[in-house]
């Protein structure tokens, strides 16, 4: 993701 | 994905929902905090922009445009539709005193110096204290309707879901986000006494009276 991994998170 | 986020994210879910019906049932938004339901529309807007441009998976698209459109719905409902019936008089939290700050401190602490990383944890940190003007109301009218306070329970535990989830994902993908947590440490402690009176009151059948 743009963010890189943990921004999966709602 | 793991249980406990999953679960939290249906405590996140079923919390708005019971808001929605409650104040659509009852014509009403009394009882309800206009000012936290503002707050919570500025932090989905401001963590969800990259519902344009980052597609992560259909849950994660579809939970994000839920919570956009009912956190409006919820905040239309209460200042256009059911206006006459908004409490004024009790929902007096100045919310400048927490959005200042959060986007004082998204300035000083974030993980990169970019907009929509900056803004994601503005809305980290206004989330945190998004309730406050919520609980600030129940404490100045010192009772909360009984469904006002399953959606309290809803709201909180989800955040706390998330604490576990955390645990969770550290220990099994050693992957944690400390400004995630710190953050939702706080949004949970702050539901605390709300838990205490919760669990011992209003499970009981009793309203949810708080000590004169």
């Amino acid at each position: 993701y743009i963010f890189g991994t943990g921004k999966d998170e709602l | 994905m793991n249980i406990f986020r999953l679960t939290g994210d249906l405590a996140h879910l079923l919390a708005i929902i019971i808001l929605l019906l409650k104040i659509w049932k009852t014509r009403s938004c009394a009882g309800i905090s206009g000012k936290s339901q503002i707050l919570f529309a500025i932090v989905y807007t401001t963590r969800y922009l990259d519902l344009v441009t980052t597609y992560v998976s259909a849950y994660n698209t579809l939970m994000k445009i839920f919570f956009l459109g009912s956190s409006f719905a919820t905040v239309y409902l209460i200042y256009v539709k059911f206006k006459a019936t908004y409490d004024h008089n009790h929902d007096t939290f100045r919310i400048e005193f927490l959005i200042l700050p959060a986007v004082i401190l998204a300035l000083l602490i974030n993980h990169a110096f970019t907009p929509l990383e900056i803004l994601w944890t503005f809305s980290i940190y206004l989330e945190s204290v998004a309730i406050l003007p919520q609980l600030f109301m129940v404490s100045k009218t010192g009772e909360a309707e009984s469904i006002t306070s399953h959606y309290l329970f809803a709201l909180g535990s989800y955040r706390g879901l998330y604490i576990l989830n955390w645990i969770y994902r550290y220990a099994m993908e050693s992957h944690y986000d400390l400004i995630a947590i710190v953050a939702g440490i706080v949004q949970t402690v702050l539901y605390c006494d709300f838990f205490y009176l919760y669990i011992t009151k209003v499970l009981k059948g009793k309203k949810l009276q708080l000590p004169a």
